[in-house]
């Protein structure tokens, strides 16, 4: 996974993604 | 011996199914769990989607491939419901941890959600298939049934689809490399040409927040 460009940040992950925040 | 690429394709598919031999074809007792902390328990929609969805990736697989591969795309299929409702277990873990909640009912309840993450799974099987398209199990390498082909199969628009990435690929640590650089080419066709496709629900969010800043630029009323 080095390679793959991580972009959410510290505070984000698939619940922001999914406005379940 | 030296690595030929078939060699190293096959060992992929050897590794996914090996890592997938210990999966299960239905929700483990950590996922039940996490559906029973729902407020809205999805257990039974998320299997019913799951079935749905089996006949619908079936078919079209029969579609694309010919009639008599339509046990193989079932093969492939079940591949990707055991990955799906693994990463979908290290996702929830990780969410538990990050935001100290367990009662994922949106999340859980979020159809486009599920199907983003089931069409995730089943790419990174059909992919990894994919590079050894050979004769060998009537699959001609003619058969585009590469990306984004899942997305029109699962009736899925690519943004959507976009979304779940990042998170599969943090949770599936033993995705090979090959694989994340696939995913990555999805990422990127699907910013630099999918997402701008009609329809797509990147033009809702684009215009949700030009809103937002337009509400926030605009003076308070002298009462306020």
């Amino acid at each position: 996974a080095q390679d793959y460009h991580f972009g959410l940040e510290e505070g984000e992950g698939i619940s922001e993604l999914f406005d379940c925040d | 011996h030296p690595q030929t690429p078939v060699r190293a394709a096959m060992s992929n598919i050897q590794q996914l199914i090996m890592i997938l031999n210990s999966a299960t074809d239905t929700p483990s007792d950590i996922l039940i769990t996490y559906f029973n902390n729902c407020t809205v328990n999805p257990k039974d929609s998320i299997l019913k989607r799951v079935e749905s969805l089996e006949h619908i990736f079936k078919k079209k697989f029969a579609e694309a491939v010919g009639q008599g591969c339509a046990e193989i795309g079932s093969q492939r299929y079940k591949l990707g419901v055991r990955l799906y409702y693994r990463v979908m277990e290290s996702m929830l873990k990780s969410e538990e941890e990050r935001l100290s909640v367990q009662n994922f009912s949106k999340l859980l309840n979020d159809n486009i959600f599920h199907t983003s993450l089931l069409a995730c799974a089943v790419e990174v099987v059909m992919a990894t298939y994919g590079r050894n398209a050979s004769q060998s199990d009537g699959t001609s390498a003619e058969t585009d049934l590469s990306f984004p082909w899942i997305l029109n199969v699962f009736d899925l628009k690519a943004f959507d689809f976009y979304k779940v990435i990042e998170s599969f690929i943090k949770a599936e640590p033993s995705l090979t490399r090959e694989m994340i650089k696939h995913l990555q080419h999805c990422e990127h066709q699907i910013l630099e040409s999918l997402a701008w496709q009609s329809g797509s629900p990147l033009f809702e969010l684009i215009k949700q927040s030009k809103e937002r800043e337009s509400q926030a630029e605009q003076p308070e009323p002298p009462s306020a």
